[in-house]
């Protein structure tokens, strides 16, 4: 059985609002290491993966593999029951039908308890292998998400190009174009409010602004955000947790 | 033209 205890419910909160309009329904794969989860959005082009670790969990007990298939709606709407400081503990038998759900206040006078209903889903995974980036850029994740949202407004489309001068956001559109370059500024004191740029070789890529925007809806999981670029390869976004991580990969787009 | 490729094309099925 899965017994797995966390100490704010809003780190999962947090991961649902990410990933709940890229993905509809999806399994949240249980084993020794946590909780996984992989899933590609309807149209395939983008696929979501994320790994709550078992450090991450004030208690973690999950005897054997089990795959819970959840419709991300109907999770939110368990969620929205549960305050973001509540203790947040979640279990299910070995061949569940059902996840359980129990939300408890600080001050230990409030236990909620929700049930919410399980799926078979049949989800293709994929392998995903180590892949040495040609350009991979750590930013503050409000900055990315700010350059995506102003960016959407003129385009579909956005050309980012990594060289040894920066990384530059480019986008052409009917009202005009836009572009913004950033410079390598590491920042020491604040290193979350920096820029880093490591770059083994140029990288230009164009990338739909629709599903970029989409992921910036993980901005609030951390302060950083690192994209990993190599020409001809899906991007790569990483919004690290303190254990843990949500990925985004996004296919590029590519002329005829 | 650009066209949207699909992650699926660059990653195998496991």
């Amino acid at each position: 059985m899965l017994e797995a205890r966390l100490e704010q419910s809003s780190v999962l909160k947090k991961v649902v609002d990410a990933i709940k309009d890229l993905v509809q329904d999806c399994n949240f794969d249980c084993n020794d290491s946590g909780i996984q989860l992989q899933a590609m959005d309807n149209s395939h082009v983008a696929l979501v993966a994320m790994h709550l670790k078992t450090e991450g969990f004030a208690l973690y007990r999950c005897d054997r593999n089990i795959a819970l298939g959840i419709n991300l709606v109907s999770l939110q709407k368990v969620l929205r029951a549960a305050q973001n400081e509540d203790v947040m503990t979640l279990k299910a038998e070995d061949s569940p039908d059902a996840l359980s759900l129990v939300f408890e206040n600080s001050e230990n006078d409030r236990i909620s308890e929700y049930d919410l209903k399980l799926m078979d889903i049949d989800q293709e995974h994929l392998g995903i292998p180590e892949t040495e980036y040609g350009a991979t850029v750590k930013m503050p994740s409000a900055e990315f998400q700010r350059i995506c949202r102003d960016l959407s407004l003129l385009s579909e489309s956005v050309a980012i190009e990594a060289t040894k001068e920066g990384i530059k956001f480019s986008c052409t559109g009917d009202i005009g174009k836009g572009a913004v370059t950033l410079r390598q500024n590491p920042n020491v004191e604040k290193p979350e409010l920096g820029t880093t740029i490591e770059l083994q070789e140029p990288v230009a890529l164009t990338f739909s602004l629709k599903y970029l925007v989409n992921f910036c809806k993980a901005s609030g999981l951390s302060n950083t955000v690192t994209i990993s670029l190599s020409n001809e390869v899906p991007l790569l976004i990483e919004y690290e947790m303190e254990h843990g991580y949500v990925r985004f990969y996004l296919a590029p787009k590519i002329g005829d | 033209k650009i066209s949207q490729a699909k992650i699926k094309a660059y990653y195998t099925a496991i």
